[in-house]
């Protein structure tokens, strides 16, 4: 699914730069559970925004789906993106002006489906998260962990091949967070939904098959 | 330092409203290292925000260093703030076109002070949340762990009476989080800072010397 070569990614600071990833080499294979784990600016979420094709690589190679994320045309990207991920931003990344329902419906209305069909998968999505008692709320009236979890039936709703899920449960509880947790884990079962999360959170590192350990921009370790 | 008394907060939705909050009794004396702690939704953040005076009560008193919070005026509120309180909020919050020391150096802008004492206190909180290396970044080029202990920075800078930290370890790793209270349980020992968290962390919960649960907008337990 994933073949990362040789990737590096810098960014400008200034007149110098900085090395947020320094000479990756990981391969993910269809229907993995696995996690990125490294502490506080190791360079998780940027290694998860070039997989997603939301960054480009600096230098080497990453290929998603057959694409090279670092020769894709905007447009291009947004197509690989909307067809075959779902993502959970750190920064939930809601829009203000929709409910609940219809930030849920949206990865829906770049697919062809009925509303009927798009209605069933949203109220799905929702029971997955148990939020339907919030489903005509706006962003600005849901609490932390709500906001976070409409993310997350966002990114499942469509049951994306790849869910990029970057630290999906920092604002939740326990409870919460198994449940999710095991939503993942039957899409991942049943769809071979592939999953990797970036994360330090215990309550996700105990459901992860493969770990693969990050430090100042280089891996350390990978296995379980 | 805080006394709430059957305080009730209540949102509208729609036609109706919802109950955030529900006849709320309690006591915070100066020194208090304490923590609110429930599931998502139950009612932390409202709570935070009403003792901040970043929201008001639909019922019931909420006095905050002998200011009823009711009853104040906006600009009386602002002032209650900027004197006595930092605020760590779930979403940090930050300046956008400020750097990491314009963010921290803000709340002393409103003290009197000269330049150099600002310096020194600013390069010292950023000390205590080991973030010396990004002053002179600005808020998109920094991790989600490092954006939160920027807002923990700001919120320590200027040495408030009380602090109010919601879910402020929610994007750091075990080291930073351990590195951060060790700071915030030093202030509270040697000036007495009283500190109020909102939090579902174990890493948290390990350092409080009262609990406070809350489930649906009711407290449902108090003490050690
Ligand atoms: N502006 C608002 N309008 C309507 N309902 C609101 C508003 N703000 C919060 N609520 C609701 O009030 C309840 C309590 O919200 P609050 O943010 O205090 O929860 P919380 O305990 O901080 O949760 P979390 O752990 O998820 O951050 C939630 O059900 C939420 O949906
Ligand atoms: N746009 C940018 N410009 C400059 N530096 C950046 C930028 N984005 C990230 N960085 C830096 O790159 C490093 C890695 O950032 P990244 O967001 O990937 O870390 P992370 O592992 O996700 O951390 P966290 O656990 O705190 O979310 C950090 O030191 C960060 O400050
Ligand atoms: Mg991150
Ligand atoms: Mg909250």
């Amino acid at each position: 699914l994933v073949t990362i070569k040789n990737m590096t990614k810098r960014y400008p600071i200034g007149n110098s730069e900085f090395t947020a990833l320094s000479n990756i080499n990981l391969e993910f294979e269809k229907g993995e559970f696995c996690g990125i784990i490294g502490p506080s600016g190791s360079g998780k979420t940027t290694l998860l925004n070039i997989i997603g094709s939301l960054d480009t690589p600096s230098a080497g190679s990453t290929v998603v789906l057959g694409k090279d994320i670092g020769n894709l045309s905007e447009k291009e990207a947004a197509k690989l993106r909307s067809r075959h991920m779902g993502f959970i931003f750190q920064t939930y990344n809601l829009l203000p002006v929709c409910t609940v329902y219809e930030n849920v419906e949206f990865p829906l209305l770049l697919i062809n489906m009925t509303p009927n069909e798009r209605k069933k998968k949203v109220i799905s999505a929702l029971e997955w998260v148990h939020l339907t008692d919030k489903i005509n709320s706006r962003p600005n009236q849901l609490s932390g962990g709500q906001a976070q979890r409409v993310s997350i039936a966002r990114a499942m709703v469509k049951q994306p091949e790849l869910v990029l899920a970057d630290e999906p449960t920092a604002n939740l509880d326990a409870e919460n967070s198994r449940n999710i947790l095991d939503a993942m884990v039957n899409l991942n079962k049943e769809l071979q939904t592939t999953f990797i999360f970036a994360t330090h959170d215990e309550k996700v590192i105990t459901y992860l098959k493969r770990k693969i350990f990050l430090v100042d921009g280089k891996v350390t370790s990978d296995g379980k």
